[in-house]
């Protein structure tokens, strides 16, 4: 398709700019709700040594962006109307508007969508996905393309495995399925259960 | 767009389908793994009187089909692949696969999707969009097309409550900002806590 031949040339783009600034980027990915924004505020209360940037991804609304504002964190919100996932060329205005300096992190969470995120390139050095123990252990099944193309997969919400019907190791060997390689860990970004793994793999 | 125009044709052709045969149809939409195939089957199980035909709609796999074909109920799988909703076309073609009798209900899963289904009309009566306690309260905020397009909104997990940070009044009321007229339903479907109104609603 033009459209994604289109967002590759431009992701490439976003690949050299990283690459000649040093940074590392991440695009987070999840259905809605799944603990993305949760995530970035428990990364930028335990992170002093290194920039953090942000880009929030929203079809409306600036309530991430707002969140992570209040973290003293420099935040962009792109609102994409009726687009479902953000593209290269968004992510590029974005960073013309944040100006990162050298050796940052620059984290993108992307709309809430387990689909049309897995088509666009970002430019992004890893993708990472969020699964939920709340939506089911099928999820990679399902959505094959999100967790194919993605490099890390989080399970989060760890907390509430007492109360919902989701097999952890089922849930992995299911992911497995579709992406041999894929990484895993397990934790809760609201009681911040086991995040120490997440910031030693960032740093 | 063209292809939003083309699927409103074909959806207005399901539409007259519909009506000519007296059929209740439902769009089932919500984010992954809120409870549509849950709700499904809790409604079959409780529903003698009425002949039930399902149409379940997922990127890949045939889990929920699967799960339904378990209850005895005709059902159709549509796999989508890259695709992130379902369309009039794909339900055009489903419902001449099930054949369904009058006086009957259609139930569509559409994939798990809070923004393209949104778009696409497939000629069904009621829209029914499933939001989890688990998922946070701003849903209707970051995502409006969806609960605009609704008719009926079905608070889901409430079971989770006591484990969660979700305000059910606030929720409500940012889904009342996107669309005034939205009913609320608030429910369990493994508990089948309150799965009552929902069945007299469908009466
Ligand atoms: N119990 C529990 N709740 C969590 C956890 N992580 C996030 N939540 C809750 O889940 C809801 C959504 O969290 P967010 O961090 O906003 O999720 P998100 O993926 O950024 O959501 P969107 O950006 O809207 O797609 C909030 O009510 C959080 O409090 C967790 O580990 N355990
Ligand atoms: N605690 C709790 N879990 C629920 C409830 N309803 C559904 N679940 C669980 O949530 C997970 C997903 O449920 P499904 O019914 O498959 O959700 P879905 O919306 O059909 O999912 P997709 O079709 O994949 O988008 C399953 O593990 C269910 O057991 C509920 O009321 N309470
Ligand atoms: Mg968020
Ligand atoms: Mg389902």
């Amino acid at each position: 398709k033009d459209i994604l031949q289109e967002n590759n040339l431009r992701a490439e783009r976003n690949r050299g700019y990283f690459e000649a600034k040093k940074i590392f980027s991440i695009n987070l990915v999840s259905s809605p709700g799944s603990g993305k924004t949760s995530l970035l505020e428990r990364t930028i209360d335990f992170s002093d040594d290194i920039p953090i940037y942000v880009i929030e991804g929203d079809q409306q609304s600036t309530n991430d962006a707002d969140r992570i504002r209040r973290k003293g964190t420099p935040v962009v919100q792109i609102n994409t109307g009726n687009g479902c996932h953000l593209d290269a060329e968004m992510i590029h205005r974005a960073l013309h508007e944040l100006e990162p300096v050298e050796h940052s992190l620059v984290i993108i969470e992307n709309v809430g969508n387990l689909v049309c995120p897995a088509l666009f390139d970002l430019g992004e050095t890893h993708r990472v996905v969020i699964m939920s123990v709340t939506e089911g252990e099928d999820k990679p099944l399902k959505y094959p393309n999100m967790f194919a193309t993605s490099q890390l997969c989080l399970i989060n919400k760890i907390d509430l495995l007492p109360y919902v019907d989701f097999d952890v190791e089922r849930a992995k060997a299911y992911a497995l399925r579709v992406n041999p390689s894929l990484k895993f860990m397990e934790m809760s970004t609201t009681k911040a259960t086991n995040i120490v793994e997440w910031y030693d793999w960032l740093s």
